[in-house]
């Protein structure tokens, strides 16, 4: 399982390479084993850097920037499995107008291999929807569905 | 897999049987602050066989079931039944011929549980391992929670690691 | 010094089941000392019932939920201080259309006692804005201040 | 008080300097991921004496120096001026009779630290101290970082404590 650990470990290193420079328009990324020599317990470290960034520590980046990264890490990952089912609870929130814009671009294109199921408050998000549930409480406590709008 | 529909009964805020339809592509759950919808999300991680309560924000399993409302008085029982289709790429590996089949869990206040695939009694564990591989577990990179995009980052580099073994 | 954090914390603890219940429209809210008898050391638990619903564990309220809470103790903290300086990094992230509202009619009162300088990207909040001061970075890597609107 | 003027010199990616003016009311800080919106309120915090690298999320304080980007090399020196404006509620008390003035606060990639209020040098303690009780300070209720909501709810009791503690 070692060897089944490493070969998934470099394809989703490649994806995430590759997806990275997509939603960032350049830089680099990577995914890097703490330690090489021991792949069955070594830790996983990420190391980013945007177009005309130095590479710097990972924690020194914005709240939109360590954003992108986690869902361009997680997304690769699904994109190896070939995962069929995601659900994503508001993960576009602090991501600007440039970002919600590549992010539903993604999310378009996973869609064709991938059932998608979104929460979000953003309108250009909801967008992409081919299906809009909306969910509805009023002073009840009580959650009711309200309205499944087709695209 | 994919989803065809959830059904909640009893499940946190959802005091009221409800059923969700999905299809494939891109469905968008929306509403205000508080009005149920990552208490869905909720009812996904917990029907495939959460076992921790603290993941699904509670304290202990039972604050799942309906406690009341001013309107209402508190269930004894939440109940969630998840419908899947068969599309092409099923890993419960014994359900490799089926085209659909669900997977119910049932809660009651008095503690007991019930669970179910295909409305056959199982027990827990045959829910989770159901489940294994697809990345749609407790720490898996199917289902995307509100926190999981900062845990990732600040998580320590061990951390991590579950996310790529999960896949693995 | 044991009774001046009792009496701020009593202080501020009306300040607190007042703002909730504004910015929640309704419900009620409290912060308690986890041991009441040893005021110098407690710690300070915060229980929450936002309209129509029974009280629960706070963590079970949602994202939008706890922000809002958040937000009352923070602000109520600011009121009874007088204080006259306050800056928000981005607290509007998790809010709702009709909670950005009510957020966004609160920094309006505040603005008369105090100077508010907010991080946003919801065009909402940027609207009560007096001024906005506009940053870029394009791929430099450097920032820039490029406008200065005034309302 | 409040603040009238921020001057950031090689701070983070205020490679060149910057000056940054406010007023009474609301000012609203806009613009992309990642243009350095919330270096700004890195810059005030350590101005005012911060002392954890931590809390402006760097390793160590040198990480708040420039350090270069593609198109411009790294610098030796950070420097943030804060201009303040008394508006009668002035908490340093030997300052209640001015009207303004400044706090400096300089770091050179060598190590060396200097500190100046209304250009005189001090100590970084003296700084520290004319913020104390105002709630500017770290942990303080003045200054609202990304993270500070959600950390407020998930705190430990004695944590939230502190928060109050700093206002009494
Ligand atoms: N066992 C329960 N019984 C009744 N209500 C519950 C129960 N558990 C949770 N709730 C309620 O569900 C609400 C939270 O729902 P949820 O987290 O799904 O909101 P949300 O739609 O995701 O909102 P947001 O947009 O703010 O994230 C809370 O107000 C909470 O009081
Ligand atoms: N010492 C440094 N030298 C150069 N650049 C730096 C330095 N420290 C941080 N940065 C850069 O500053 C950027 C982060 O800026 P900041 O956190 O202020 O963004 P932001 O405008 O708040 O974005 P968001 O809207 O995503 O929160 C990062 O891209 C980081 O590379
Ligand atoms: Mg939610
Ligand atoms: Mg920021």
């Amino acid at each position: 399982t070692s060897q089944r650990f490493v070969e998934t470990y470099k394809k989703v290193r490649e994806s995430f390479k590759e997806l990275f420079s997509r939603l960032f328009d350049g830089g680099k990324a990577d995914i890097i084993l703490s330690d090489e020599n021991d792949p069955l317990n070594s830790g996983i470290e990420i190391i980013a850097q945007p177009p005309g960034k130095k590479l710097q520590n990972i924690n020194l980046l914005s709240g939109g920037e360590k954003a992108l990264i986690a869902i361009s890490l997680i997304v690769s990952l699904f994109i190896i499995k070939k995962g069929s089912l995601c659900i994503m609870d508001e993960i576009d929130a602090p991501l600007d107008d440039l970002n919600i814009t590549r992010f539903t671009q993604l999310l378009k294109e996973l869609s064709n291999m991938t059932q998608i199921i979104l929460i979000t408050h953003n309108k250009r998000t909801m967008e992409v929807a081919d299906i809009l549930h909306g969910i509805t409480m009023e002073k009840s406590g009580i959650s009711k569905l309200v309205s499944v709008k087709l695209s | 897999m994919i989803i065809d529909k959830i059904e909640l009964s009893g499940f946190k805020s959802f005091a009221e049987k409800t059923l969700l339809q999905f299809h494939k592509g891109i469905t968008a759950i929306v509403g205000p602050n508080g009005c149920g919808k990552s208490n869905i999300v909720d009812a996904v991680l917990w029907c495939i066989g959460a076992r921790n309560a603290r993941n699904l924000r509670a304290r202990v399993m039972e604050d799942v079931i309906f406690s009341g409302s001013e309107e209402k008085r508190p269930l004894s029982m939440a109940e969630v039944t998840l419908f899947f289709l068969n599309d092409g790429k099923l890993f419960p590996t014994n359900l490799k011929e089926v085209e659909e089949f669900s997977v119910t869990r049932r809660l009651y206040r008095s503690g007991e549980s019930e669970f179910l695939i295909n409305n056959s009694p199982c027990r827990l564990k045959d829910i989770a391992e159901l489940f294994m591989g697809t990345g749609l577990g407790e720490g898996g990179y199917g289902i995307i929670e509100q926190d999981k995009v900062n845990w990732l980052i600040s998580a320590h580099p061990r951390e991590r690691r579950t996310l790529i073994e999960e896949a693995a």
